[in-house]
C-alpha cells in the first residue's frame, strides 16, 4: 500500500462522512446501492462511517459520472483506458468515465461485451483514494491501479486493510475477515509479502 | 452507460465492442528498443507523464526511445512487478494497455507504490525483510 505525499487523511473530527451523487446524472437507486456497498467495504475495517445525503453541495464526498473534458484537467478518454479518478483527502471528489459500459449487477465475468466494467470494483478502488490510499503493487489488492474488463474485485486484501488502518485505526467490531464470499476475489499468484 | 445486468447489454453495444481502446495503439511498439525512433512514441511518453513516470511535461515529447523513456519503463516495470528490462516487451505492453485508474502511480517524482524499493533491490537483493 501507499499514501499520497504528506499522508493526507480525514481528520479525527470528520470520521462520519456524507456522500452525494451529481444530480445531473439522475442515477437510479440500483446504481447508488453499488456505492453504498463499496463504502461498506471500508467502514467494516475502520471507524469511518458513510451516509448518503441529498445535498450535493454540502456532502463531504461527491460522486459524478462525466465524459471527456470535465473541468479538472484530467479528461476522460472514452471506452476503457482511464476508468475513473478520485482526489485525496479532504477534497472528496470521485469522478467516473460516463462512456464506460458499467455493469451494475450480475456476473460481469460472463458479459458478452469485452468492454464491460464492474462498477463496484472501480468504486471500491476510488473510495480508497478518497480516504488517502495511493496505489499498491500487490496485484491482489483493491488499490492495484489496473483492472481488466469483465473482472470483479471488491473485497479488501490484507494490503488494503493494513494501509487504511494505519490511517484511521481499526473498527472495534472488525473480526479480522472481510471476505464473505471467497469466489468474489480474484485468484492470486500469492506473491510473498514482506 | 449503465447495465443493471449483463443480460441487459443491447446488441449495438456488442457490435461496437471491437472498437479500439485508447491505448491499444501502443501494441505496435512491441520489441522497440532504446535508441530507436518510432512514430507515436511521444504519445507513450505522454502516458508515462500522465501517470507520473516522466516528471516534466514539455510541450512536445520526441519520438525517440531515449533515456527518459527507458528510465520511466524501468520504474513502471518495478511498480508492476514485471521484469525490469527497460524495454517494451510483450509483458510490459500487456500491462500498459489494461484499463486503469486515472490517478498517478508516481507523485512529485516519488513512488511508494512498490514499497519504495529501488531498482537495486531487484538486481542485488540487498534488502533485509521480515516475513509476517
Amino acid at each position: 500500500f501507499s499514501f499520497f505525499p504528506g499522508t493526507p487523511r480525514w481528520p479525527s473530527n470528520r470520521q462520519d462522512l456524507t456522500y452525494s451523487f451529481l444530480p445531473a446524472n439522475g442515477l437510479t437507486d440500483e446504481v447508488k446501492a453499488v456505492f453504498t456497498s463499496a463504502f461498506q467495504k471500508w467502514s467494516t475495517v475502520t471507524p469511518l462511517t458513510f451516509t448518503q445525503v441529498d445535498s450535493y453541495s454540502s456532502a463531504d464526498i461527491t460522486i459524478g459520472f462525466y465524459t471527456g473534458d470535465h473541468g479538472d484537467g484530467e479528461p476522460f478518454d472514452g471506452v476503457l483506458g482511464t476508468l475513473a479518478h478520485a482526489f485525496s483527502p479532504t477534497s472528496g471528489r470521485l469522478h467516473l468515465d460516463g462512456d464506460e459500459n458499467w455493469v451494475v449487477s450480475g456476473d460481469v465475468t460472463k458479459a458478452s461485451v469485452s468492454t464491460a466494467v464492474d462498477l463496484e470494483s472501480v468504486a471500491v478502488h476510488e473510495i480508497g483514494h478518497l480516504l488517502g490510499l495511493g496505489h499498491s503493487s500487490v496485484e491482489d489488492a483493491i488499490m492495484y491501479p489496473s483492472i481488466t474488463s469483465r473482472t470483479r474485485k471488491v473485497e479488501l486484501a490484507d494490503d488494503d486493510i493494513q494501509g487504511i488502518q494505519l490511517l484511521y485505526g481499526t473498527n472495534p467490531n472488525y473480526n479480522g475477515s472481510t471476505t464473505s464470499n471467497t469466489q468474489e476475489r480474484e485468484s492470486s499468484g500469492g506473491d510473498p509479502r514482506y | 452507460r449503465f447495465f443493471p445486468n449483463i443480460t441487459d447489454i443491447p446488441p449495438w453495444i456488442k457490435n461496437n465492442a471491437t472498437s479500439k481502446a485508447p491505448w491499444d495503439a501502443f501494441n505496435k511498439f512491441a520489441g522497440c528498443r532504446p535508441g530507436e525512433k518510432r512514430e507515436g512514441l511521444s504519445q507513450l511518453k505522454q502516458y508515462f507523464n500522465h501517470f507520473g513516470y516522466i516528471p516534466n511535461s514539455p510541450s512536445n515529447f520526441s519520438e525517440d526511445f531515449d533515456d527518459e523513456l527507458e528510465k520511466a519503463l524501468k520504474s513502471y516495470q518495478q511498480n508492476f512487478k514485471l521484469n525490469v528490462t527497460g524495454q517494451l516487451d510483450d509483458q510490459t505492453l500487456q500491462q500498459i494497455v489494461r484499463p486503469r485508474c486515472g490517478n498517478a502511480d508516481v507523485i512529485n517524482g516519488t513512488s511508494s507504490m512498490n514499497s519504495g524499493r529501488s531498482s537495486s533491490f531487484h538486481t542485488t537483493g540487498h534488502l533485509h525483510t521480515t516475513a509476517h
